[in-house]
């Protein structure tokens, strides 16, 4: 499926559709007229998007999809959505994952340190307890893996790796993820497949955690 | 049947994380 | 894919799993000695599912899933999973909807009502004008549709009618629904389907809306 995605630039969400783009060779072009707050506003977009949510998705032939891991799944290939249903079911095992468990932890320890919402002390170390939690999940499941399913990359790898890039980017600093060794390989080799760079470019690993200053 | 629906995985707070986002990225772009 | 569904009962997210199973005819057993809070507390269960979360399955060849759709789309046939690609993208996306979307303004709206947590005026205002939005958007597409996908139930029928359970049993009175007038007939249908009253039995629509009550 080729057509035009609607998305503000470094959303993390649109990384998952161009990212699978890129391994699958869809045509997938970003309208670089939308603008976020103005564009996804007006009648004509809620007309196709009537919850006017970003990234939104609209194939060549007037498919309108609303959800980012529906969008990468129309723009991925067989290898990304997996060969068989039993590989297809915990690729959405681990896609459910990163937006059911990793997102809220990863956005409640993550947004007040941005400055993006006021800080709870109780819910920053709830927060924290959870990421550690699911870091752990996701190492034990790596000690034996290169990939989450199967022997290769997968719509569950760019799902999780591209939840996983704002805690990587700004509180994973190296004493804080030297526990999880063998997640933080599977994400190292992700962030430098050539097909993830040429969508988020050099990526750089914490080094020092980012706190909440008031 | 409290105690087991009490203890489901639901982001509740899940519309104030949307907004903050969309505000940032609404500030970030005008 | 056949095996043993750990669950308490009563529990929307194994509805989804036993509803898809009536359809494929999948050996799906609800294990009887299943006790929440005790048995998925076990070593044996923690091995098996670290997060200790339900449902979880573990299918007759061994496999383990611990998220309800992707044990959902495990359990599934090709009808439910959907024929095309196109189609499989569109079920994706109701079933994140439904998650991702649905569940947290639910949840959020009954939750307090049901006496599982504090009452928030602000939090119950919002969820409500998030409900409305989300069961207008639902009305809309179902207007010139029978099922949200394609001309047959799927996946995303039975997620977002399971996701849908809690608001029609206890707060979508009869005024509150009457706008959604292609809503309703859909949820009608579903819960009249055999296979999904084999499962969640007679469903009482809400006459009274449920409030907050100190």
């Amino acid at each position: 499926a080729s057509g035009t995605l609607y998305t503000y630039p470094e959303n993390f969400r649109a990384f998952k559709v161009l990212i699978a783009a890129q391994y699958s060779g869809a045509q997938v072009k970003v309208d670089p007229n939308f603008q976020f707050g103005v564009t996804n506003k007006t009648d004509a977009f809620l007309a196709k998007f009537p919850l006017g949510k970003v990234p939104a998705f609209e194939g060549s032939n007037g498919e309108l999809i609303f959800d980012s891991n529906a969008i990468a799944y129309a723009v991925a290939n067989e290898q990304l959505r997996g060969k068989s249903t039993a590989d297809q079911a915990l690729i959405l095992q681990w896609i459910s994952f990163a937006e059911v468990e990793l997102l809220p932890a990863s956005c409640t320890w993550v947004f007040p340190c941005l400055g993006l919402m006021p800080f709870n002390k109780g819910s920053n170390d709830r927060a924290k307890e959870d990421v550690k939690k699911f870091l752990s999940l996701l190492n034990s499941h790596l000690l034996t893996r290169t990939y989450l399913v199967g022997e290769r990359i997968s719509l569950a790898d760019i799902s999780v790796a591209c939840t996983l890039l704002q805690l990587y980017q700004h509180v994973l600093e190296p004493s804080f993820r030297a526990p999880y060794q063998n997640l933080n390989r599977w994400f190292t080799t992700m962030i430098n497949q050539p097909q993830v760079k040429a969508v988020i470019g050099n990526f750089e690993l914490c080094s020092k955690m980012l706190t909440f200053d008031n | 049947m409290a105690l087991e629906l009490a203890s489901e995985t639901v982001w509740f707070e899940k519309w104030r994380y949307d907004d903050a986002e969309c505000k940032y990225h609404e500030q970030k772009n005008q």
